[in-house]
């Protein structure tokens, strides 16, 4: 099945650069 | 010329806040305030003002044993002075990229050096797979090697205009314009609100707002 998700869109998930967890500090 | 390594040799702390206020987004409030979470993250494992990659993961993962491609990879494009360790300067100038007034420009700059892993200067097939599959190993799902291949193959029949088999900075640019979520990570309401955040910077302010 073809996937409709772009690459950097999963890639932008990734919770290492989800800097706003820096924050709960 | 923000955080140009020539331009100061010794690390600050927050000497001057106002000097890093001009060379930034944020307001002088907003740089002491800052400054209370870069306290709090740099004396994690040691207190010595300076925030060590250990200490950075601890504060991204709340875990010192998780490894990253990706908090690595920002950690080290924080890191303008190459040294391993990120002084205050480095962290307000690294973070000035991420507010949300800051110029698109400079948040499309950003995001292509990070997923320029090799910084070859054009993100490349093998690099995309690389933190795909980083990605899915991190968060715990399981996708097919024909189902990662497909889903690369639609990126790159978008992006790569010039059909060279790897993205440059322009269609980079341009990939990014069109799907401006993309860029959604590269920036933090957080700092917006950063001196409500932690308005303790007041008890320590050297300056009127």
């Amino acid at each position: 099945q073809p996937v409709a998700m772009n690459a950097f869109e999963l890639i932008s998930l990734s919770k290492g650069l989800n800097l706003g967890n820096l924050f709960d500090a | 010329n923000c955080c140009d390594a020539d331009l100061y040799k010794q690390p600050r702390g927050l000497e001057d806040p106002e000097a890093l206020a001009r060379e930034t987004v944020f307001s002088v409030s907003e740089i002491e305030a800052l400054y209370e979470l870069f306290k709090k993250i740099s004396s994690a494992v040691i207190d010595d003002g300076l925030i060590n990659k250990e200490e950075f993961q601890l504060a991204l993962f709340k875990t010192n044993k998780k490894e990253s491609l990706f908090a690595d990879r920002v950690f080290d494009l924080f890191d303008t002075k190459h040294n391993g360790i990120l002084d205050f300067e480095e962290f307000a100038c690294a973070l000035s990229i991420f507010h949300p007034n800051s110029p698109i420009d400079d948040k499309i700059e950003f995001s292509f050096q990070l997923y320029d892993l090799k910084q070859q200067g054009f993100i490349e097939r093998q690099e995309v797979k690389q933190m795909v599959v980083a990605t899915l190993t991190e968060s715990g799902m399981n996708l097919s090697d024909d189902v990662i291949e497909s889903i690369i193959d639609k990126t790159f029949e978008e992006a790569d205009t010039k059909h060279d088999g790897k993205i440059d900075k322009e269609e980079w640019r341009n990939l990014v314009l069109r799907h401006p979520s993309l860029l959604k990570n590269m920036t933090l309401q957080y700092l917006k609100d950063i001196t409500t955040t932690f308005p303790s910077f007041v008890f320590h302010s050297q300056v009127d707002d």
